[in-house]
């Protein structure tokens, strides 16, 4: 009856997965191999392929104050405009990894300024693992799957642009040889997000109660999904050290963006966030 | 809870998400 449970409880956050987050590990694998006819993403690899790939999602144009404009070089404006577009993204899946959260059985009744605490630290390590199957060697799929940016353009921005992307391709790179599923994805995003030793939480126990049965949970699925893949769930628990590390630093370059650029604004709630995180 | 204004507001959202 046990292992009923935690069959059941995997099932029940596979299905919230599905519900709340739009671009399946699944649907992005077939895009990325091509094996989907109808949906082959627009390439940007250069300047103008991401001017033209702006033009076609119809992303939304950051207001720029006019006296800076002609101060500016173009491509220093177009680079800035990207990051802003990648901030409403993060912002929106900010939101699909709470509602998520809440899916999590306990979770909406653990104390309400724990479920903010959590989410403060969890959400950038939720959204970088999420970002894994989105990726290969040689770049990344944006906008739901509609564009592919290489992470050869990536590394050609301006300082510090180019730093940003780098240190999760090589984690992705690593991590996805682990052969994880949606249905594992689930599993560990919910180990994540209920991690009992952020800082400043008033209510560790029930946490990391729940956290508990998640993670046997995780360790059931791994043994019945992977059979023949040795100490898979190690290897997927030892990845959370390097998920700190990643957000970390991430934060860091946020703050160096920050103070070096002028036209620079962080979405409120990605401040929320990161103000005095780390 | 000041300082997390639109998380608070994100968790206790009953359905659906709020307007970023």
């Amino acid at each position: 009856p046990e292992s009923a449970d935690l069959r059941a409880l995997a099932r029940q956050l596979y299905e919230s997965y599905l519900k709340y987050f739009p671009l399946t590990k699944a649907k992005a694998r077939a895009i990325l191999s091509g094996k989907t006819s109808d949906n082959t993403p627009f390439v940007i690899h250069d300047m103008k392929s991401l001017l033209e790939g702006e033009q076609m999602i119809n992303c939304r144009q950051m207001p720029m104050q006019e006296h800076r404009r002609s101060d500016m070089g173009i491509m220093h404006e177009v680079e800035l405009r990207f990051f802003h577009s990648c901030q409403s993204r993060s912002a929106e899946a900010v939101s699909e990894v709470t509602e998520f959260a809440k899916s999590i059985p306990g979770f909406v009744n653990l104390d309400l300024n724990d479920q903010v605490t959590l989410l403060k630290y969890g959400v950038i390590e939720v959204l970088i693992i999420m970002m894994a199957p989105l990726m290969n060697k040689d770049g990344t799929l944006i906008s739901y799957g509609q564009i592919f940016m290489t992470r050869e353009f990536l590394k050609s921005l301006r300082k510090p642009f180019c730093e940003m992307m780098e240190p999760k391709f090589e984690f992705s790179v690593k991590f996805n040889m682990l052969e994880l599923d949606d249905s594992d994805m689930a599993l560990f995003l919910a180990v994540i997000i209920l991690s009992g030793d952020r800082p400043g939480l008033l209510n560790v126990k029930p946490i990391e109660d729940l956290q508990e049965t998640v993670l046997h949970s995780l360790e059931l699925q791994l043994k019945m999904n992977h059979p023949d893949s040795l100490q898979l769930f190690a290897k997927v628990l030892q990845k959370m050290t390097d998920l700190r590390q990643l957000v970390t630093d991430h934060v860091q370059l946020i703050q160096l963006l920050k103070e070096t650029e002028v036209d620079w604004c962080l979405h409120p709630l990605l401040q929320e966030i990161m103000r005095d995180l780390y | 809870k000041e300082k997390h204004k639109i998380l608070h507001r994100l968790l206790q959202n009953s359905s659906s998400p709020v307007d970023l």
